[in-house]
This record gives structure tokens, sequence and C-alpha cells, in this order.
């Protein structure tokens, strides 16, 4: 099985 | 106050065309130096980043920074009126309540008004922190574009493989499984080339459906620029001469 990562996962929030 | 005035009023059109099918409402950045904006699709899998210099514009005022909240779907609308060798001119005063838009044909001598509601949009705005990106492959944007719309035919996910000798698009499906695999080329035809400049391997996995989206971009650009790093999303890059640049981020699949 292969799950989608969250893009915001990947960013800070400002 | 805001003036910007575009002489190839198509780049702005096709850059609408190319962000619509990926976010729905959008708040633009406007500062003294440029256009920008920062968004996510509603499933945040994707995030769309647009830089646009002050210097590509024939004429450029922003007297301070200002955010237009705009929908992208009712901003395409406006942008089919628009003739594919329009002047586009931008206007907007300080606490607009809409966006004027104007297309200038000045062979025909027609000319287009429409003012554009502005919307209110409580959106995040990310940090996309500098990253060192170990793989980055430049690949003729039209090969990129039909490479992965095949390749959607067969599966919805793609792996990429980066090494110093080649980048790996493979696909693994009910159908069966396959690659197609690009080396170094600098051949003297510069549409013919792909570019590798690998330091360290990559191998990913993402969904073929939003490279997919991301090509709508390809006719801004003759090239794609594909960075890479393990962990990382993805970047699909589209540079628009003179202008400024519009990059894709794509979140990878991961095995669970």
């Amino acid at each position: 099985l292969i799950g989608q990562q969250d893009i915001k996962n990947f960013f800070l929030k400002k | 106050m805001f003036e910007a005035k575009l002489t190839e009023g198509l780049i702005l059109k096709k850059i609408v065309e190319s962000i619509k099918d990926i976010v729905t409402d959008v708040n633009i950045d406007i500062s003294p130096s440029g256009i920008s904006l920062q968004a996510m699709d509603s499933s945040h899998v994707a995030l769309v980043s647009l830089n646009l210099s002050m210097d590509g514009f024939e004429h450029y005022r922003a007297d301070t920074n200002m955010v237009l909240g705009v929908s992208i779907a009712n901003l395409a609308k406006v942008m089919k009126l628009a003739d594919n060798n329009d002047q586009i001119t931008l206007q907007a005063d300080q606490e607009a309540t809409h966006l004027k838009i104007i297309f200038e044909n000045p062979k025909t001598e027609r000319t287009t008004e429409f003012n554009l509601n502005l919307i209110t949009i409580d959106s995040e705005h990310l940090a996309i922190p500098e990253t060192e990106y170990s793989s980055v492959v430049t690949i003729n944007s039209g090969e990129f574009s039909k490479i992965c719309k095949e390749l959607f035919s067969l599966s919805e996910t793609v792996q990429i493989t980066t090494n110093t000798d080649y980048v790996q698009f493979s696909v693994e499906g009910e159908v069966g499984s396959g690659q197609v695999r690009l080396g170094h080329n600098d051949s003297e035809k510069k549409e013919d080339q792909t570019i590798l400049e690998v330091s360290e391997s990559v191998q990913q996995q993402f969904a073929i459906r939003y490279l997919n989206m991301f090509n709508k971009a390809s006719t801004l650009s003759s090239f794609t620029r594909l960075c890479l790093h393990q962990e990382q999303p993805l970047v699909v890059e589209f540079k628009i001469d003179n202008l400024g640049v519009l990059k894709y981020f794509l979140a990878p699949k991961i095995s669970d």
C-alpha cells in the first residue's frame, strides 16, 4: 500500500 | 495604488490556465518589487508558488504591499476575454474591492475592461525552507509532459530514480511494469538536451495525476526543471523568460 504525504508536513507555518 | 502592464499578455493567460485546476481561491501578493502567490491544492498534496519580477513588466508601480484575494476560476473566465496578442494591465486601488483587468490590442484598437470582485481568503502562508537539492534534472518540457501523460494511462504512480548516469520514470500496474530512462544528453540541439546534476541518488514515488496538472505550464517554458531530494517534496519548475518562475511542489508518496 502506498500512502500520500501531506505537503504541509514539509513546510513551516509563517 | 497598484498598476502593472504586461506587453505579452498571453503569458498571464497561460499562467492562470496552468494553476486553475490545482488551486481555487488565491491571495495574490503585490509588492513594490513584483507579484507573487503561494497556494496549496484542497487536498494538501501540492503547492503552487509563482514569482514575477517587476522588471518583466512594461510598466510597474506598487506603492505598498497589498494582498488581492482572487477566485482563480473567475479569473480564468475573465482571461478568456483576452486575445492572444493583447497587452494586459492590472490595476487596484489601496483597500481595493476589485481588480481592474484591461486587455488592449494596439493593432485592432480593441480594448476590453473587467472589474473582478476581490474576495477575502483566510489562507495559510507557508515558509519553504532553502533546500540544496541532491538531484536536478533539466528536461524538454514537451517531452516530460508526454512521458507523464503516457505513463498515467498505465499507472497512477510513478517512481522517479536519479543517479549520475540517468533519470528513470518507472511504473507498475495491472497492465504490467516498465520504465522510461533518460541519460545525460548535452547534444547541440538545445531542445533535445537532458541535463543531469546529481550529487546524491534519489528514489521517490509521486502521483502522476498532479504531474499532468503541472505540465499545463509546459507552454510557458521550453524546459522543465525537476529538483529532488530524498524525504523532500519534488519541485517542478518552469522559468518564464525575463519575468519570473512558476514552481509546483509535490509531496512524495510513501510505502506503508
